[in-house]
């Protein structure tokens, strides 16, 4: 479902010029968990920017579904990322100024649905990453990882076929993140949601199909976990 | 040279007042580090702003080196606060438009040494924290552990006699964590610097002398590993 060809990102020209992907190539299958790991700064942000078609590649291509996602109009590239990929940033870009569940309630809004079952969809999901009763608080009057999961919850609210993932456990004690995982599980498992996940954190990487080791933008090796 | 008494914070008022700290008593010693771990929500965020006087307590005082801050007129505070303090907040808090150097630079400014010597012990502490290369980046142009560690050099680099950090290992691979580690207990060791660590990972608490465990706002309990 997702592939890549020879995808470079190069930053900055000249002498300053700094490659942060140099020619990776990954596939990933329809309904596979895969974890992307490697040191800071090797690249895995980069990497997924570029899966979501939040940034353009140096050079190289994307594929999602057999679409060659670079050489679509801005248009249909906005369509596709809004009808298929849930995004869960490392920095978790929520909105400020409005609450918890109108952040998670956004994205929903472009659907052809009424106001009352985005509200439950929404409520629903902020349960399920156990946001229960703070539905009503804004940003700034969350923790670290209770924005986190507002994040997730904004992501998987729209029943995305990739889930795209940026240290989503990052901010998380160790029980609230298996509760995480159990979740993003039952979603790769009922509704086949291809998952590529970044972590730092190996018991996390741990509990996916395959670990892709990235280091100073390439891919150096690939572990397989569970054959799908 | 910490020292907590009866420390609450409650957020709001009435039927919708949330007590994120409940009456907390925690003493710190000089030269000592410690861990401060719990569940996501537990309040060790709120905890440390108030420690480092970023925030005021509802109720209850806090002492650094026996003066109860809380009672500082405000251009007291910001005095103590600047002179003892170094605060790596749980999303870096760095300036956006400047580059990581001069983030590192900026709390030097305020003390009485030359530009040259400034330059010279901000490009030192973001070499110590593996950021060699990276000076002229802007926070946009780096990766999220590489801005967590901008945000540790910043901390650091006025050789504060209390490090308070919230979750600085939150975004890098456990080989950069152990050398950030690394980095902190040689401050300790050498300069005395007393630490007050947040963090979600078991093992860079195991590296404390003492963990605090943090529930529903109240200490639930501590372990002493090495006692100083
Ligand atoms: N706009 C930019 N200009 C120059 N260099 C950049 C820019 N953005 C990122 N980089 C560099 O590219 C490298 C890879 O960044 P990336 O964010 O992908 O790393 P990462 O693997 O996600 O790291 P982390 O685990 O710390 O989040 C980093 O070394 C960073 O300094
Ligand atoms: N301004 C606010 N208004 C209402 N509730 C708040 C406000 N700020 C924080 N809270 C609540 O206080 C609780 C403690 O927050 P805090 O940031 O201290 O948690 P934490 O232990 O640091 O969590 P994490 O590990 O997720 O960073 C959270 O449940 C949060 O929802
Ligand atoms: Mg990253
Ligand atoms: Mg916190």
């Amino acid at each position: 479902i997702v592939k890549t060809l020879d995808l470079w990102k190069v930053y900055g020209r000249g002498r300053l010029a700094f490659s942060a992907l140099k020619g990776v190539n990954l596939k990933v299958k329809r309904g596979e968990m895969v974890a992307v790991v490697g040191p800071s700064g090797s690249g895995k942000s980069t990497l997924l920017n570029l899966l979501g078609a939040l940034d353009h590649p140096t050079k190289g291509k994307v594929f999602i579904d057999n679409i060659d996602i670079f050489r679509l109009g801005d248009n249909a590239l906005t369509e596709l990322r809004n009808r298929k990929i849930g995004f869960v940033f490392q920095s978790f870009n929520l909105i400020q100024r409005v609450s918890a569940l109108k952040n998670v309630e956004i994205p929903l809004m472009m659907r052809n649905i009424s106001r009352e079952k985005r509200r439950r969809l929404a409520v629903a999901m902020l349960k399920a990453v156990g946001l229960d009763g703070k539905f009503n608080h804004k940003p700034t009057e969350l923790s670290g990882g209770e924005q986190q999961r507002v994040a997730l919850a904004r992501a998987l609210v729209v029943r995305p076929s990739i889930l795209l993932g940026d240290e989503i456990t990052g901010n998380l004690d160790s029980k609230t993140s298996m509760e995480i995982m159990e979740l993003i599980r039952r979603f790769n498992k009922t509704l086949k949601t291809t998952v590529i996940l970044v972590t730092h954190n190996m018991q996390i990487a741990k509990q996916t199909d395959r670990i892709v080791y990235l280091r100073d933008g390439m891919v150096e090796r690939e572990e397989i976990l569970n054959r799908k």
